[in-house]
């Protein structure tokens, strides 16, 4: 889960939901 | 001092103030990275958004994904009620959330979502909405900027005839629609730093 104190963040959850291979280590 | 995260993509505003603040995100990240994994998916299911470059359907979501999520998030403001509700489906009174230090945004959200609903927009033209709020956002990070426009175009176009056709003595709709895209532009440009860098206040 990436630092939530920055908009990389936000990207990161993009890139890794765009191509497909999302790990959510959240759920 | 409590704190509060005044976001309805929160299962509350009430956050303890025991907690620490990265797992304060965390819990608020259970609904957000959901929400916004949402909108990619939503995306990739919009004729010709795949077809951009990688780099550009990164930037358009980049820079998008706010505006996507106040339409998507827009009926949780109930303007006649003046209520918000919550993920955990409970309302709160604006007088409650200004309390708790909610602002411009709240009301801002509210005037949007008023008149976004006035418009009585099917599921159908709800979506593609969606879809040409997606595709107007800001463009600074795009390579392709003439893919991108066409795109935007086809997509206008084809609301245009939708509205057209379901909304024959309403010819006001769909430029009410466009207005909205720079009214979004606004919220984008005042509030997502903030929302999107997820900045808890101690």
């Amino acid at each position: 889960v990436s630092d939530p104190a920055s908009n990389l963040g936000l990207e990161d959850i993009i890139r890794k939901a765009l191509m497909g291979n999302f790990e959510d280590k959240t759920e | 001092s409590r704190m509060h995260l005044v976001c309805p993509m929160s299962m509350s505003p009430y956050v303890d103030p025991r907690k620490s603040g990265h797992n304060i995100w965390l819990e608020f990240s259970m609904s957000f990275t959901p929400a916004v994994r949402e909108v990619v998916e939503f995306a990739k299911r919009i004729p010709g958004f795949r077809d951009l470059s990688q780099h550009d359907q990164v930037s358009l979501l980049k820079a998008g994904t706010f505006e996507v999520l106040v339409v998507r998030f827009a009926s949780l403001f109930d303007a006649k009620e003046r209520t918000v509700t919550f993920l955990s489906g409970r309302k709160y009174s604006v007088e409650e959330l200004r309390s708790m230090g909610a602002g411009d945004l709240l009301n801002s959200m509210f005037d949007f979502s008023h008149k976004l609903n006035a418009l009585n927009l099917n599921e159908e033209e709800m979506s593609l909405f969606t879809a040409v709020v997606l595709v107007s956002a800001d463009r600074s990070g795009i390579e392709n900027v003439n893919s991108v426009e066409a795109l935007q175009e086809t997509l206008i176009r084809a609301l245009r005839s939708l509205i057209l056709k379901n909304h024959p003595n309403e010819a006001a709709t769909f430029t009410k629609l466009l207005l909205k895209l720079p009214d979004l532009r606004s919220l984008n440009n005042m509030h997502s730093e903030q929302l999107l860098a997820f900045k808890v206040h101690p």
